[in-house]
């Protein structure tokens, strides 16, 4: 049997009770309710509507709502887990969850394959490697020769594509991390261990006010 | 000479676009 809620709090769509995102996900319920604190912030500062838009995810990471940038991007279609151009907070407490000190490494380790193959075939390509070295030296003003780039490109993709079949696969990602675990140094946030500090959750008072 | 011994995924690992942590900036 279905449960209705009918509690009247002003939550947006796409709201999700923190018990159903706590027990999916490596955060307690008061922490799930502080992450609530700050997906409204980030969902209201520029579209009041309790839902991320890009050029809000933008501004949170680079203070900036017009600055493209090849990972931001990629970051944000990976929480856009429906894939309908927006974050919902259900998609954005799952996708932190893997960055979450307590995470399986394993998630940690699938997320960012999934973050670098940028055409979603499965496989991260040279092509793509270097699309993403490329991106990087822009975004950092680098200037590097072409002859550099791809002697970066190639000399760790031999690494990584042990089978040799132009291609690295979920196998050999998995086996390259291991052999450099600082990969995914990246896909830990220690701020997520003290989130209820940073974010106070006022869940119980606003639900009292609403009564 | 350094750039080249460089592992080209540690490089784009420090992406600005990959560090989340700007968003719990108040």
């Amino acid at each position: 049997m279905g449960c209705f809620c009918s509690k009247n709090t002003r939550h947006t769509p796409g709201y999700e009770e923190p018990t159903v995102l706590a027990a999916e996900t490596p955060f307690t319920v008061s922490e799930v309710e502080a992450l609530y604190e700050l997906f409204k912030k980030l969902s209201s500062s520029i579209i009041d509507d309790g839902l991320i838009h890009k050029e809000e995810f933008q501004l949170a990471l680079f203070k900036n709502r017009n600055k493209r940038n090849l990972f931001a991007d990629r970051i944000f279609d990976l929480f856009d887990i429906k894939r309908n151009g927006v974050i919902e907070f259900g998609e954005f407490v799952r996708s932190l969850g893997v960055f979450h000190p307590n995470a399986p490494e394993a998630d940690k380790i699938g997320f960012a394959f999934r973050l670098y193959d940028l055409r979603h075939t499965g496989y991260i390509e040279r092509e793509e490697l270097k699309e993403m070295v490329l991106a990087l030296l822009q975004e950092s003003d680098l200037i590097l020769s072409d002859d550099i780039v791809e002697v970066i490109v190639d000399k760790t993709f031999n690494e990584a594509d042990t089978k040799g079949d132009g291609r690295i696969d979920q196998e050999e990602w998995k086996e390259f991390v291991s052999k450099n675990p600082s990969l995914i140094k990246n896909m830990t946030l220690p701020y997520l261990k003290d989130i209820t500090l940073a974010f106070p959750s006022f869940v119980v008072s606003a639900e009292v006010e609403d009564l | 000479a350094a750039p080249v011994t460089m592992n080209a995924f540690e490089l784009i690992s420090t992406s600005q676009g990959l560090n989340l942590s700007s968003l719990f900036e108040k």
